[in-house]
């Protein structure tokens, strides 16, 4: 059954959607099968994006999930779920789904991370995302706690274990790294070490903040998709920017280290 | 009656609790009675960032505005409206109320809109983020049509006329500008002086990419708090953000040009 690759992470803006486009089109290109599902439906940053893509481009085949407009919460809930699970039957024969979900907290981001084999998790080298991810001292830099979003990756986890007993392998990636080495690049580096071990996450390499992974969203196109074949010029920001990708998608082809 | 000041985003990671908390820092520096109201209570990154501040500094009061649990979506609606509401209430002798929103939309996202007497929009100098603002041809860069979040803030200024024949003053800024000077940041630069005259807002001074603007989070401090009064050493950095922080202020005292 193919492999499920969920972007999540509760704080808004921290690269799911941009990672999510970057490792789906990535796996295409490589000649998998892969389809992608947007669960953010209404911001539809995924769907957007590939649907503004050449034909002639590997590209999966996307769908979006929408928000159930039911009026009581319950019923919203269930047909939210029995949509996303058919949708997942409907690419049965394929080798990996990649599902972008939304910067909040809601039933269908649930859902999904129940439903990860792999949970890719970006985040801003920023004490505000972090935030989210555990509480820290803020004289020590201590991890003092998990916070909200941990602690929902682990109730997941746990609703996982319990329906078919497989473990999601959860990898935190940075993203929009600064380019210059500093005091709070350091610092976040140094705490996301420890809450790898802490949480039960492990770290894959991260992106720059490179405009490259913006900028041609218009086009439906990725740095994937250019190359001194296509006639479009390299530069040294698109080597490094295509090197983060292969780098990020290798982490999660790879079976995570036994625990 | 106080001025409502909303910081409002449907993307997510925009930077609206960052603004949100830098103008209401900044506000209560100047002496002005000024509260803020958390209306993304889970996340909480406004509370948070307020709540780690030392006493000794001007501080404004915080209430985060919680979500409701009601199991029929109507009930639930109505039950927020009427906490929001009466925070509002409770602050009727301020001079000004800093209200930050979800970066998604939600009944209170909807809510604090159709409440703004000025609504800020920090948006990122991206495709991605621009796409929740308009559409635009990717041949041209013409804007071809309004997208979800004007559309909303459109209708709620629409219902904010029908109610009290108030006008919304909607102000628009760049946020995490990078520092070099390139296509991309020229392109959505003119693209935002289009669609303002558009879509009717007012383009303000924006922030610059600026580690200075997340690094004190965990301290509760502002780059606003720091000087050579207190200690801290000033770099140009935090020279430049203090005068991107004081300009922002400036422009939302200021009263919008006649239409
Ligand atoms: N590595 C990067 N370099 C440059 N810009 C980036 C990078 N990653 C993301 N961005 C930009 O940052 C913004 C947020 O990214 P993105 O939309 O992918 O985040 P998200 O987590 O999906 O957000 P949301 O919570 O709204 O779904 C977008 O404007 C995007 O173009
Ligand atoms: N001007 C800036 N310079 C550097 N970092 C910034 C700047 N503005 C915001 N950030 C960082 O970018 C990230 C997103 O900012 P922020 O949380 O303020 O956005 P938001 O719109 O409130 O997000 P959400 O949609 O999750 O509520 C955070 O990690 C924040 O620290
Ligand atoms: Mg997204
Ligand atoms: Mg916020």
């Amino acid at each position: 059954r193919p492999r499920l690759i969920v972007f999540g992470n509760e704080k808004g803006g921290s690269g799911k959607s941009t990672a999510a486009v970057h490792v789906a089109v990535g796996l295409a290109r490589a000649g998998k099968r892969v389809a992608a599902l947007d669960l953010d439906a209404r911001q539809g940053s995924l769907s957007r994006y590939l649907a503004g893509r050449d034909q002639s481009l590997p590209t999966p085949p996307t769908v979006a999930i929408q928000r159930s407009a039911l009026p009581v919460v319950a019923d919203a809930d269930e047909e939210e779920r029995r949509q996303l699970d058919a949708a997942i039957g409907r690419f049965g024969s394929y080798e990996f789904i990649v599902l972008d979900t939304p910067g909040s907290d809601s039933n269908l981001t649930r859902l999904a991370h129940a439903r990860a084999d792999v949970l890719v998790t970006p985040i801003n080298d920023s004490f505000v995302d972090l935030d989210l991810l555990a509480r820290i001292d803020p004289d020590t830099h201590n991890i003092t706690g998990p916070s909200l979003y941990s602690e929902m990756v682990w109730e997941q986890r746990k609703r996982r274990a319990l329906s078919d007993g497989q473990t999601i392998d959860w990898i935190v990636m940075r993203n929009r790294m600064g380019h210059v080495e500093g005091r709070n690049k350091r610092v976040i580096a140094d705490i996301l070490a420890a809450l790898a071990k802490r949480i039960g996450f492990r770290l894959a390499p991260g992106f720059g903040e490179r405009v490259i992974f913006r900028e041609l969203f218009l086009k439906g196109l990725t740095l994937l998709d250019l190359g001194s074949d296509t006639g479009h010029s390299m530069t040294l920001s698109h080597v490094a920017a295509r090197q983060e990708v292969r780098a990020l998608i290798d982490a999660i082809l790879a079976a995570p280290p036994p625990r």
